[in-house]
């Protein structure tokens, strides 16, 4: 038996849509640790890594651990059913080939289910080694979505270079080019705001901005977003899902031909 | 000129 519970259904469907742009299907991974996801894009460019613990649910339970593959366009029709405040039960019977989300109306007085079928996914796990990176940015998410937006005007790829000064984003095409480049902030009080580099190296690389905007619709989850950068390896862009766990998406770089 | 690469090319599978 697996059984989850989140008070409000508004952080489910935050993580669903920051999913859906990037894969059309996944598998959940239930264990008695929490639910974990890993997949790869159509295209094997970039790879989503979610994790939510089970301590951050509200009531959490999994006798036996269960992979659940999903439409997440399905899944997605159901989540427009919720009401954000209501409360959001996933449940599926030990070796099932369905799954019930139950939500529940704050008062109780409206209570809905839909019965979702599970796919049989084939996918491949890859092993994602433990890194020190040369480079380490946090910086606002929104800011961070804002750029990847606005340069994606003038060209297909943005190239980040990142020093002890500061992060630079660039971009360039027919119409001209870009530049962005944040300092560092000085003041800590406003700790939601801040762009924070920690350095050991400088580190330039290129990314396909269309991804990157993808991984941007990971922003309403978290105030701030960790870009962590070293030569001729995947950057990781990292949204904290607060109380609950963490949406980590791998990039490879662009390499000159 | 730059190309992209795939992921798989930077982890092993599993």
């Amino acid at each position: 038996m697996f059984e989850a519970r989140l008070n409000t259904s508004q952080v489910l469907k935050k993580v669903l849509d920051a999913i859906k742009d990037l894969l059309n299907e996944a598998t959940f991974d239930c264990s008695d640790s929490g639910i974990q996801l890993q997949a790869m894009d159509n295209s094997h460019v970039s790879l989503v890594s979610l994790s939510l613990r089970s301590d951050g649910f509200d009531k959490y339970r999994c006798d036996r651990n269960l992979s659940m593959g999903m439409n997440l366009a399905n899944m997605a029709k159901i989540m427009k059913c919720a009401n954000n405040d209501d409360t959001l039960t996933m449940k599926a019977q030990d070796n099932a080939d369905t799954v019930t989300f139950m939500f529940e109306s704050q008062n109780q007085e409206k209570v809905s289910d839909y019965e979702m079928k599970l796919m049989n996914l084939d996918q491949e796990h890859l092993g994602i080694p433990e890194t020190d990176y040369a480079c380490v940015v946090r910086m606002p998410a929104m800011e961070f979505a804002r750029i990847c937006r606005d340069l994606s005007q003038f060209g297909e790829s943005v190239v980040i270079s990142c020093t002890k000064e500061g992060v630079k984003f660039s971009a360039s095409g027919d119409a001209g080019s870009a530049n962005i480049k944040l300092a560092q902030t000085s003041t800590v009080d406003k700790e939601d705001e801040s762009v924070v580099i920690e350095m050991q190296e400088p580190v330039t690389l290129t990314f396909a901005c269309r991804y990157l905007n993808s991984f941007t619709k990971a922003t309403p989850l978290c105030n701030q977003v960790q870009l962590s950068m070293s030569a001729d390896v995947p950057l990781v862009v990292e949204y904290r899902i607060p109380d609950l766990g963490h949406i980590r998406y791998y990039l490879a770089p662009k390499i000159e031909d | 000129k730059t190309k992209q690469g795939s992921i798989m090319s930077f982890f092993a599978k599993k």
